[in-house]
This record gives C-alpha cells, structure tokens and sequence, in this order.
C-alpha cells in the first residue's frame, strides 16, 4: 500500500479544496507559526479514522470543521480523502479488486462522522483494520505529533513501555 | 503478554543501539525494562552515555541529547515494522546544526532500507535543504490556508513571514 | 489571600494584553481566572484570538502560536516587579523567523524599560545577531565545558558543530 | 542589587574555573547540544540557594558535583559564587557596608552544602531572603528554563495560577 494524495475541504484552516501529492522520498512541509502545518498532518491521521476528539487539539470532534474567520463564516461539513495505491493487492478482501483506493472522510455538525471506501459506506473501524494490516494508521509510532518527543522525554516509565507494545 | 513484549523489546533494543550510535557518532545506549509483577506496569527506561561522557538516566542529559535519544526510540520501533508513511512534526526543533545534519542523514538511511514516504514538518534551513521537494503552506488571507509548492533553490532565501 | 491574588490577576492581566499585541503584531488575548470556592484550585485560563482568527482558548493554537502566547505571560509577571536578573533558556526553539525577530524587538524594550540584565541561551542566529554580546560554551575536551568570547561578527558565520 | 560575575568550579561539566561576566544589556550563550549551556543556568540558581535536588535533573544535590569523564575522574566539591553590585546599599543589614557582595555556595560530596556571603558562613535561608528582598531568587519568575513553556502551555489551570502567586 502506498501513499499518493490527502485531499481537505473544510478541515480547519483548509476551509479550500487543498491536494497534497504524497511522492517517494522526503517532501518537507513549511510554514510560519499559525499557517496550518499541523493541522495537515491532523488531517491524515483524522481520515485513517482516529475517534478521539482530544487528539485534534478540540474539544469536540465537531472542532475539526472550519469555524470562521473574521472575513469568512464557518462552515458545517469537513471531508478529507486519502488515495492510495493497491497494485501489491494487499487490501483486504471486498476493496482488493481496484489498482486505487480512496478512503473518505466526512463530518457534519452535530451529526457526527461517515466513511467510505471506494464510494461505499464502510464503519470506522473498517477504515481502522484496513490500515492496521498495512502496518499504519492514526496511532502508529510512526506518526510524530508536535511536541510528543518532549512527552517520550518526560513520560513515566509504565508510559514509554507503551510505545513498545505498538512495535509487538 | 510477557513473552511478546520481551521479545519486541529486544528486537526494539538492537536497532536503537545501533540507530544511538549513528545519531550521536558514537558511544552507546541501551533500553532497560524495569520488571513488575503485573506485565502493565513493567517501565521502559534508558541509560545513555553519549561519546566521551558517562552513562546517565536519559533524565539527566542535555536538551538536544534528550531529543536526539528519544528520536532514536522512535526509529528503532519503526524499523521492526515499517510504516509506508511516517510524518515528524518538528522533531528537529531542539536540535543544533550538527544533529539537524546526522537527523537528516538518517532520514536518508530509512529512505534507502524502506519504502517508506516522509512528510517532515520544519522550521530548519537545514532540514529543508535536504529535502527531496518542499511544499509551503501559506496564509495569504488570513485564518485560511493554502498549500505551494516551493521551489529547491528558493528555499535557501526562504524567510518565513507570518 | 484571595483579594491579593485578584489584585496581581489584574495588573498582570494588563501587561499580558498588551505584551500579546506587541508579539503578535495585533489580535487580542485576555487572562480568565476561574473561580472555585477554595482560592488555591483557581486556575488561570488563557483566550487568545491572533490577527485576523477567532478567539480560542490555549490549547487549541498552533505550536509557536502558543509559545508566544505563554511568552506574554511570563513578561507580563515580570513586569509587575521586575528582577535584576532575567535567564531565557532557548525560549524561541518553536519560533518562526518573524516571531524570533518579535521575540528580539521585546527584549530590547524590556532592557529600555528596566535595569534587568539578560542572559540569552538560543540555538537560533537571528536572536544571536540581536545580542549586545555572545559567550560561545565548547567542548574540545569531551565532557568538560569551557566559556569563551564570541565576537558578533564571527556569529554569522557561526557553525554549532558537536 | 545588579548581577556581576558568576564563577564556577567542579559544578557540573563546568570542572575547569569559568568566569562569566554579566554586563547589562542582552547577552547571549551559544553552543552545541550537550556542551553545558543548561548547567551555566543552573549553577546561577543552585548558588542562589535553591534546595531542592530535582531542579537540577539530578537524583541528589552530589549530582551537581563534576561526575568525570572517561579522560579525567570525578571531583568532591562544586563552588558557584556570585558576584553583586551593592552601590545602591540594598542589602539587609550585616551585609551593608560593602559595595560588592560576594554569595558563594560550595557542596562537598557526601556532607551538603555550605554557604558564605562575604567570607562570613550563613545560613541557606539568609541567602534566599537576600535575593527575595531583591525581587529575584532560585524560583524567579524571570528565571524560564528550558522546556518551561511548554510545560505553562500544558499546565492544568491551578497549577498555571501559580505563576501569578510569583507576581503577588
Ligand atoms: N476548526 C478550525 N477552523 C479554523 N481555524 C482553526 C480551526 N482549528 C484550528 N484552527 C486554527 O489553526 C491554527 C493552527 O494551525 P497549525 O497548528 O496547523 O499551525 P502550524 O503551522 O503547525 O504552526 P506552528 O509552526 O506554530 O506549529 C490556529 O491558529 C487555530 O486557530
Ligand atoms: N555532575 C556532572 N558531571 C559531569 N557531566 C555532567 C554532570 N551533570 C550533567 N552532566 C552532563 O552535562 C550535559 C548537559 O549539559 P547541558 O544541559 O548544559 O547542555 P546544553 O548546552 O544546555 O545542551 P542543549 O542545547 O541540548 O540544551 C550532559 O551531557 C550531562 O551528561
Ligand atoms: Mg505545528
Ligand atoms: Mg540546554
């Protein structure tokens, strides 16, 4: 499975259609402070389907929508896709027949997330198992959020022994 | 449980070992997991003794020390099972010019033994030199983002204005 | 107790309004006491809105965003009795360029303001170049620090090499 | 009370006699990770009398001593003193008549920590009321270490409403 394109509408800072075109190799994200660096990386964890609000710096999964600026109102639907490429056919059976795969992930205020696979409703923990058995998703070790080398720095022993158990 | 995760820690072990004395050109490191009744509880712990020094907690070590041995853990839990993608949100913020330089080298390193695709977050001239393309991300107008794509050789004027 | 601590809340709370326009180039932030029956679980809550964006609390803003944010506040304590002495160990690591020179441009009014003698710990050579001089600390021998003169000239050629 | 010279011996890596001077203005410190930028900052508070041995990253207050390297072997004593300006006669009596203060801290390995103002032993808390009286000390707000922001950043809201206590 590799990684070819993350595309945002809504989500955040990215209140635009917004590609990023994932290549081989090292692409590096730059930026002054406040511009959105970190919220793009949100959004890749976000469409690998991470559930839990407080990982997107909100207080509530509904956060992630653009909320507005002083010259732009907020909006009320966030969705990200994320393309893949399936040539090795690694996936499992049911999205295994395509070269492509493109997973979606939508969120309407107040009602709350839907994911589809290649155009077809899937659950989030559909979303969770396809990545998982690509050895990736929203909590793997290889994901390094701002700040988490300080909290690996800081952490309690039983905590850091955690980080282990993700490579087990 | 047990048994797994001494197995996975050993595995983890060997590679951050190895992945220390690249990052800090020599000396040495190790993991240590602190034995607990409950398997929940077992804590891992590291002593490093970067080259020249003697070996300390990583508690007592510098703030770039700290930073580049933790790095080190990171990669090593990669390396037993590589991701196809990894993202590091400016994990080179603590460090000075010569570690930025042996951070981006490893990247280097993972890019060969993997075929793993990196998205590097970076406020380093450095950093951003050695990447294979760079992309900004800009505000123009203002609490609205948009992605450029940023040119090589523009990056080494690049001042970041916000 | 709880008088005293409203009191300084306000004082503090004017600095900080102000020293958050200064560093931000514009925006505004305010302090938020919580109230609880007992003075001492009060807590101090931060809402800050940069230019041009909607007012958040803290933790919902960008890394350097917060930094400078938590900057103002400390200054802003600091300018309610300010000491003789004031240490700032690499307090601009998560600062872009434009921020560090911000960063820069407050401390030189802090030294217009008060009698209060800086000492600067920064990796970063925008913040080197505003000092009115530089101590380079070095390792020749492994393990043993040493301080030597660096001239201001010589630290835009400056290389941190371990 | 102005600061004027910091002079170390045995603290830390700092085993060779360092001076640093104090000028007013900005003065900046600058090195590679490691080189002991940090521990020049410690020393300022350790001689200022703070007590506790966590403040220094260290497991006991013998920690602070020159712990050798593989080239030279540990020392048994650290000394940090701290030259002031006291032209402005802002001292506590007994310490008055002089327009220099000279506060020096030594700790032998094993035995605790002495302290001297002016050639003349004194007690931890004279030292601490000293620099209180001078709106600084070991615990000054205007003292931020390394890491320090990021820890306000995170701070539950009762432990941030310390921070203003510092200014009461
Ligand atoms: N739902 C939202 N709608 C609009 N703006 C938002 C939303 N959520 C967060 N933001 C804004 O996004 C900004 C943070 O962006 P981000 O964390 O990506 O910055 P960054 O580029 O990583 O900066 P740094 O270099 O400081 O880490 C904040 O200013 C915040 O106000
Ligand atoms: N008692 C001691 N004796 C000898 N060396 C010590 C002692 N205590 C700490 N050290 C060493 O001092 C070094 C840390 O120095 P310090 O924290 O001052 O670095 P720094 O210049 O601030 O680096 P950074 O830029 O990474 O923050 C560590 O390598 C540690 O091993
Ligand atoms: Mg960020
Ligand atoms: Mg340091």
């Amino acid at each position: 499975m590799k990684f070819n394109r993350l595309r945002l509408v809504g989500f955040k800072t990215f209140v635009e259609p917004t590609d990023l075109l994932i290549e081989p190799g090292l692409t590096g994200v730059v930026g002054p402070n406040g511009c959105g660096k970190s919220n793009l990386v949100e959004a890749l964890r976000w469409v690998m389907g991470e559930s839990s609000h407080k990982a997107f710096r909100a207080n509530d999964m509904d956060d992630v929508i653009f909320s507005g600026t002083t010259g732009r109102p907020a909006r009320n639907t966030a969705e990200v896709a994320l393309q893949l490429d399936n040539a090795e056919r690694t996936a499992p059976a049911g999205f295994n027949e395509h070269d492509v795969l493109e997973v979606v992930r939508r969120i309407d205020r107040g009602q709350g997330s839907h994911y589809r696979i290649n155009g077809r409703d899937v659950r989030a923990r559909d979303v969770n198992m396809l990545f998982a058995d690509a050895s990736t998703g929203a909590r793997s070790p290889a994901l390094v959020r701002q700040g988490q080398i300080g909290e690996i720095v800081g952490a309690k022993p039983a905590a850091r022994r955690r980080i282990l158990e993700e490579a087990a | 449980a047990r048994e797994r995760l001494q197995a996975s820690f050993t595995v983890v072990d060997g590679h951050f070992r190895k992945l220390f004395d690249t990052l800090f050109g020599g000396g040495e490191a190790q993991l240590v997991l602190t034995d607990a009744e409950d398997p929940l509880e077992a804590g891992l712990d590291i002593i490093a003794k970067p080259p020249g020094k003697k070996p300390q907690t990583l508690s007592l070590l510098s703030g770039g020390e700290q930073a580049l041995t933790a790095m080190a853990l990171i990669f090593a839990v990669f390396l037993t099972n590589p991701a196809p993608i990894c993202v590091l949100d400016e994990v080179d913020a603590p460090l000075d010019d010569s570690n930025v330089e042996r951070f981006c080298a490893l990247m280097d390193e993972m890019t060969r033994l993997t075929d793993t695709r990196f998205l590097v977050i970076t406020h380093n001239p450095i950093s951003m030199a050695h990447m294979d393309r760079l992309f900004g991300v800009t505000m123009a107008e203002r609490g609205v983002s948009r992605l450029v794509s940023v040119d090589l050789q523009g990056a080494e004027r690049l001042r970041e204005v916000s």
